[in-house]
Order: C-alpha cells, then sequence, then structure tokens
C-alpha cells in the first residue's frame, strides 16, 4: 500500500519493483503482442503431456528449422562455410512465408470397417474455432502414418483418396469433396501428407461447413479396403503416430496495428 | 647505414574509446565527456521466469535487446544517425527547451518465432517479424 518500491541497479539504473497489478497488465501487453487474449491454459499439464504427441513432434522439428532461418538470415553478411543446412525450410515453402502455424488435433474419429458394409472409411474431425483473427490460409494439410498393415502383398498399389465431407443426410451417403489422392506400395511405411488447403477454407468461412475429413484406401482394382488393415493408423495408435491437421496462416499486409 | 629504429612509445591502455568509434560491439562505449552513446544493448526475457513454460514450448527464454544512450551533437559517435538527427541535435543546441534531442532507437528489426500450446491442446508457431533489434541508431 505504500507504492513501487524502487532501489538502484549496480549498473546506476533506477529499477522498479512491479506491483501485482502492474505486472498483470505487463504480461497482458506481452500476451497482446503475441496475438493471444489471455494466458492459454492448456487442459492437460505440462508433465503429462510426455511422451509427446505427434503434432507437438512435428511442430517443434519445423520451429528448429524455422529458427535455423532466423539465424541465416542473421547472418546473411558473413560467407556460408558450411553449407546449407537440409533442415531449414525452402525458401518460397509453405513454412517459409507462414506468420502462423497451427496444428490441430483430431478431435472426432469414425470408422466404417469391415464389421460394416462396404466402402470402409476412416473419418477425422478438427477444432478450427480458435484461428488468429486477421490472418488468411495459405495452405493446410492432414497428416496421418502409414504402417506397414497386415496386407500379404506388399507390392501391391494402393490409392488413398481423402475428402471433404460437404454435406451430411439422415437417408443417404454423404456429399463429398475430393481434396487430395495419393497412390503408394501396400508395404509402404511412414507418414503421408495430403492437401487440405480448400477445406480449411471453408471451414473458416463457416463453422457450420466444418463436417470432417473422410479418407478411403481402394486397391487397384477398385476394391475397397478398411483404412485400419491397410495400416493408416487413428487415434488408437501410438501418440507419435497419431493424425493431425497443420494450417499455415499468413497475416494481412495492412499495417495496421490493434490498438490497446 | 641505416639509422637504429626508435624505440615505440607503449601504448597506453587506459585511453577512453575515441567517440567515432564504432558502438555496439564494446560494452560501455562512452564519448570523450563521459556520456554513453546510442548503442544496443543486451536483454533477456525469461519465460521460465515469468511461470509461462506450462504453455511456451519454445523458446525457453526470449534473446532481445534494446537501444539506449545519447543522441547528442555532434552525432559522429553514433554513425547509424539519419540527417534529420544531426539536423535535430544542432537545433537542439540552440533552443534546448523547444526541441528535444534525436531519439536512439532501433534502425534494423528481425524475426523470432514461439511455438506454444493453446487451451485446446493445440500447438501454434507464431512469427513476429519486426521483433528483435539488429542495430541501433539516432533519429
Amino acid at each position: 500500500g505504500t507504492g513501487p518500491r524502487r532501489r538502484f541497479h549496480a549498473a546506476g539504473f533506477l529499477q522498479r519493483r512491479l506491483s501485482g497489478g502492474e505486472r498483470r497488465e505487463v504480461q497482458r501487453e506481452i500476451l497482446a503482442v503475441l496475438g493471444l487474449p489471455g494466458r492459454p491454459r492448456p487442459r492437460t499439464p505440462a508433465a503429462s503431456r510426455a511422451p509427446a504427441a505427434a503434432a507437438p513432434l512435428f511442430m517443434l522439428e519445423l520451429y528448429r528449422a524455422v529458427a535455423g532461418e532466423e539465424e541465416e538470415e542473421e547472418e546473411v553478411s558473413r560467407p556460408v562455410l558450411t553449407g546449407f543446412s537440409t533442415q531449414s525450410p525452402q525458401p518460397g515453402s509453405a513454412v517459409s512465408r507462414a506468420d502462423t502455424v497451427v496444428s490441430l488435433v483430431n478431435m472426432v474419429e469414425q470408422d466404417r470397417d469391415i464389421f460394416s458394409p462396404r466402402p470402409y472409411w476412416k473419418e477425422f474431425r478438427f477444432d478450427l474455432t480458435q484461428v488468429p483473427a486477421g490472418e488468411s490460409v495459405t495452405a493446410a494439410e492432414f497428416r496421418i502414418y502409414k504402417a506397414r498393415g497386415v496386407t500379404r502383398h506388399p507390392n501391391n498399389t494402393l490409392h488413398v483418396s481423402i475428402y471433404e465431407i460437404a454435406a451430411e443426410h439422415s437417408n443417404r451417403e454423404s456429399d463429398l469433396f475430393l481434396l487430395d489422392v495419393q497412390d503408394l506400395r501396400a508395404g509402404t511405411e511412414g507418414w503421408l501428407v495430403f492437401d487440405v488447403t480448400a477445406a480449411s477454407n471453408h471451414w473458416l468461412v463457416d463453422r457450420k461447413y466444418n463436417l470432417g475429413l473422410r479418407l478411403y484406401v481402394e486397391t487397384d482394382d477398385g476394391h475397397s479396403i478398411d483404412p485400419g488393415s491397410a495400416g493408416l493408423l487413428g487415434r488408437r495408435g501410438p501418440r507419435s503416430k497419431q493424425p493431425f491437421m497443420v494450417t499455415f496462416f499468413r497475416a494481412s499486409p495492412s499495417p495496421a496495428r490493434v490498438s490497446r | 647505414a641505416a639509422k637504429p629504429p626508435r624505440r615505440r612509445q607503449p601504448k597506453k591502455t587506459n585511453d577512453l574509446p575515441h567517440p567515432n568509434k564504432l558502438p555496439g560491439i564494446f560494452d560501455d562505449v562512452h564519448a570523450a565527456d563521459g556520456r554513453q552513446v546510442c548503442r544496443r544493448h543486451e536483454l533477456y526475457v525469461s519465460f521460465q521466469d515469468l511461470g509461462w513454460l506450462d504453455w511456451v514450448i519454445a523458446p525457453q527464454g526470449y534473446s532481445a535487446y534494446y537501444c539506449e544512450g545519447e543522441c547528442a551533437f555532434p552525432l559522429d559517435s553514433c554513425m547509424n544517425a539519419t540527417n534529420h538527427a544531426i539536423l535535430q541535435s544542432l537545433v537542439h543546441l540552440m533552443k534546448p527547451e523547444a526541441v528535444p534531442k534525436a531519439c536512439c532507437a532501433p534502425t534494423k528489426l528481425s524475426a523470432t518465432s514461439v511455438l506454444y500450446y493453446d487451451s485446446n491442446n493445440n500447438v501454434i508457431l507464431k512469427k513476429h517479424r519486426n521483433m528483435v533489434v539488429k542495430s541501433c541508431g539516432c533519429h
């Protein structure tokens, strides 16, 4: 109640100890610089998030690549002796152009598996309500891990296609919009990346369009295969291999600042 | 025959830095009259000290800088001064009450990135384009 206390720092600067209210005000200012309305409160505490899930691991890799790129920009006047880092994003790539990159956790997963009539599929849904204001989507990717699966013919070709669910009907099949297709060998193992930019743009226009993504797997002769049997991992897979979505945003070129 | 070389006087080590010396590299750069010239100072904001590491994933702290020091006429000690700053400093000498000294401010900024969790456990990588002070000068 006696006002802010003052003390002299060794260097001669007058230092003021902040009161609780001032400290909160300073933190609010820093959060405003980050574009956040308040301090985020992740639902699960930091300790229980280990071992890291697929999305944070991917984002950490991305952060390291971007941080490396920023360091290279700083050292632009110095001669490059060690060569171009392979981790750095390529100039002009989505991550290089982006101001904000958001990884979205899969909220809902539905399967029509081997116990259901064909065709088989897997559905995923993502919450895009917390996207940054004043930024537009430049690219969006859906990432899903393909394990070896239970195939007897690892050299056979599989067609994996991803659709946006455009409308749902109670009496007939949903309306679908094809987003991306990939052809791969049945024995392939690793991350598959699909371009879902069109869907994320629709979802950002209006939340009611966000009905999710649907994934189909077919053989060369058009037979539907259960995505789980083909080795595509969903929410029940290991945490480091669960599917997620990455959206790249770019800020509006307008120099206008939000008044605080 | 060549004359034997004259012994050079040992260089004085306690000289004040010359006012024309470029600031920003050495600590405690002072002009001839003892005042500190406009230069870049180090500033580290620790996210750990702020208690933010439950939602900030990387970096652990924000390695930044700030500009501080005097922009007094003549500005030859600060090579990174605008033409206007030189004129303003001169006018300040004549009318110190009416015109303030030129300001020591960032002249070049670079980007930095922060990786953090939002309240839905989504992970966000945010790039701030003009955030880290790379150089300072008089404006």
